[in-house]
């Protein structure tokens, strides 16, 4: 355990606590897009079915259930408690075009033919693209939230200083992982743009809109 | 080890 994991496991505890709380408090889920929220809890279920088969800590084993538990209470008020407020004609991403070549892809470039491993690197290339719908649907309506672009920048940060963490665990550990750090670098490119409008307006004081 | 090692991480 470095700082930069641990600024970025907080950064992502950070990310998931403030949609649930935007959820909560506005009674509402206007701009969120349910597909990625299903797409992160595909994640951690696919991640984290290890918790069953090998202990590492107690702060590893209970951050698994935190994000187990809060992503689906994310999906659960989406499509159950505020699904009156969910805006399903702007989602309108297909998820089974990420899923299918992301399940093909972790069959085919993995570290170990095992149904655990598969599943583990299912999870961690999934998890690369599973902001795509969230992203589409900003570009569809031409704006966001600033609380939900708050969300973003903590979600899109937590991989970038896994980044530096990696890089930081190569020259003092010597070691690396290729799937992760190549899924980990696209996951944070796919930010970039919106890292960009987050720090030009919404730190600014203005609310993020795409130009027109 | 190399695999036990990514599995530390979240």
């Amino acid at each position: 355990m470095n700082v930069f994991r641990l600024v970025g496991d907080l950064s992502h505890l950070l990310a998931i606590i403030i949609l649930l709380l935007k959820i909560w408090k506005t009674r509402s889920c206007a701009g969120v897009s349910g597909k990625s929220q299903i797409l992160f809890s595909l994640v951690f279920i696919t991640r984290y079915l290890d918790l069953f088969t090998n202990f590492i800590s107690v702060y590893n084993s209970v951050m698994k259930i935190i994000y187990l538990v809060t992503s689906l209470g994310t999906v659960y008020l989406m499509y159950f408690k505020f699904k009156a407020t969910y805006d399903s004609n702007h989602d309108t991403f297909r998820i089974e075009f990420l899923v299918v070549p992301v399940g093909g892809l972790s069959f085919l470039v993995n570290h170990d033919f095992t149904p655990l491993e598969i599943l583990w690197t299912f999870s961690i290339y999934l998890e690369s693209v599973a902001i795509l719908p969230q992203l589409f649907m900003i570009s569809k309506t031409g704006e966001a939230e600033t609380i939900t672009s708050h969300y973003l920048f903590a979600l899109g940060s937590y991989r970038a200083l896994y980044i530096v963490n990696w890089v930081y665990r190569y020259y003092t550990e010597g070691f690396f992982d290729l799937i992760a750090i190549v899924a980990g670098c696209v996951q944070t490119i796919l930010y970039c743009d919106f890292f960009y409008l987050y720090i030009t307006k919404v730190l600014k004081g203005k609310q993020l809109k795409l130009p027109a | 080890s190399f695999k036990a090692a990514i599995k530390d991480e979240l």
